[in-house]
């Protein structure tokens, strides 16, 4: 089976997307078959990558309403490779719709047993800031966590919340997803908080945390708008891009890709 | 009535808890006697305002799953005039349990109505990124939004589901409730995203945008590791400081309040 990564962390704006994105991207880069499924409401991902005009008939909420197959909510983009399923205007009624579902924390991991995701190497899930039902079957579905933590205080203090999570999922529904890793992002080496954070988060899960992260970089901010992947976005040279092949080294070396 | 300001974005990280823990702050310096309520399952204004050790008998989630009086949720604060209502641990299953409720996006407003509340010039809401049942609860329970918008093209995007939300609470619930204004959060004139983001904004909403808004500034980093508000954090004359006065004077002009 491929690695499927869940992208998560429920502190808000710490860079899930901007490394769901940009991962994907720096893989397709290497000639993998990438898959990218956006379970957020907010549908950031799709916005960068997705259709400009229009919701596409088919997306992930769509899927999960009607019980439709996932395949049908995937879609190509500009990116050779590199496949899109969108998130979908009514992910916002997901959530209480899943409520109903039997074994609902598994609703997505039935749907990942289709034909739909068999023909990638690696499928990648963004995740909104939310441990809801959505996002914990997103973990229940992947076989591994990358979790984004952004060199401030408070995106520190949800990383309790998260492994409280991990550990009822475990015990009350007895998968237990192993953490590919902790990713600092928005690295400033200008402000000491950052060197702070950094220090806390290698005392505390050791070698779990990558070596390398992603550097503050305006072109971070600017990218999206203009529906454009870090590697589009700024020559060749540039900082988010070595700091995204770096990640996409050790992602690789976590994996035991070669 | 007073004014209970619920401080709403589903985009993660745009600054709700900074704002709502700096605006409570800079209100009760003005003799104002505040309560803010933490609605957000990560609990990060609870975390800057709340006791540092354990969790407090009574808090929000408690009283929303067993049916309790919000008084019992309420504590003072290291700041005479401050009253907090923690969010607690269990907030993370209080969406699901709302699900089943009758009358189920009013909880909160109902809540509102006992005693608790009365003795207050000023309610506020920081709310979770995520626009589930309890954060509808806020909306609802609340007289004033105010959107908090960072710099940056993402949580441009997010605002059209927040409206559209809006939209919704007013069709089908039949609640209108007036959004205070838009605050621009993160400003760094040294980005050229920084004013293309504010002129959108200004262009699409004219003067529900706050005149001033907050610059981006290290010390809102740093300050909730220490658990203090910026006008402990800062030394008089800081920026943060002048522009949390900024935004209480215009909140007070916005709401009528002399
Ligand atoms: N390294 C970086 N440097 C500067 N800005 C960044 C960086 N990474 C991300 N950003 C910007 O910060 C904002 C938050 O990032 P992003 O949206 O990826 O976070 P998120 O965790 O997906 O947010 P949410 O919790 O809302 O899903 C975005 O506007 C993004 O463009
Ligand atoms: N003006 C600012 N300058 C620099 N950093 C800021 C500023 N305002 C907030 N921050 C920092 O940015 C991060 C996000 O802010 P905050 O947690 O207030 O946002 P939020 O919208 O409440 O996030 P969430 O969506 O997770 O609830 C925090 O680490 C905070 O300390
Ligand atoms: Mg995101
Ligand atoms: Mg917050």
């Amino acid at each position: 089976q491929q690695p499927i990564i869940a992208i998560a962390n429920q502190k808000g704006g710490v860079g899930k997307t901007t490394i769901a994105v940009n991962l994907a991207a720096g893989m397709v880069r290497r000639g993998r078959r990438v898959l990218l499924i956006d379970l957020d409401i907010q549908g950031s991902a799709s916005a960068i990558l997705g259709r400009s005009e229009g919701e596409p008939d088919g997306n992930v909420a769509k899927c999960l309403l009607e019980g439709r197959p996932l395949s049908e909510a995937i879609i190509p983009t500009a990116y050779d490779g590199l496949d899109l399923a969108p998130a979908g205007e009514r992910m916002a009624i997901v959530d209480l719709h899943l409520a109903s579902a039997l074994g609902r924390e598994h609703v997505l991991a039935r749907a990942f047993r289709s034909v739909a995701i068999a023909d990638y190497d690696l499928v990648l899930l963004d995740t909104a800031p939310y441990l809801g039902l959505l996002t914990l079957n997103a973990i229940v579905a992947s076989t591994h966590l990358l979790v984004p933590v952004s060199c401030e205080y408070l995106p520190m203090l949800g990383l309790k919340l998260l492994r409280d999570t991990l550990g009822s999922v475990q015990q009350q529904i007895g998968i237990d997803v192993p953490i590919l890793g902790y990713v600092l992002t928005m690295i400033d080496r200008r402000e000491r908080i950052t060197d702070e954070v950094e220090a806390m988060l290698r005392k505390t899960f050791g070698n779990q945390v990558f070596e390398h992260g992603i550097r503050i970089n305006t072109h971070h901010k600017a990218s999206p708008s203009h529906r454009q992947t870090i590697y589009d976005y700024e020559p060749a040279g540039g900082r988010g891009r070595a700091d995204f092949e770096r990640l996409c080294d050790e992602v690789e070396v976590r994996l035991g890709l070669s």
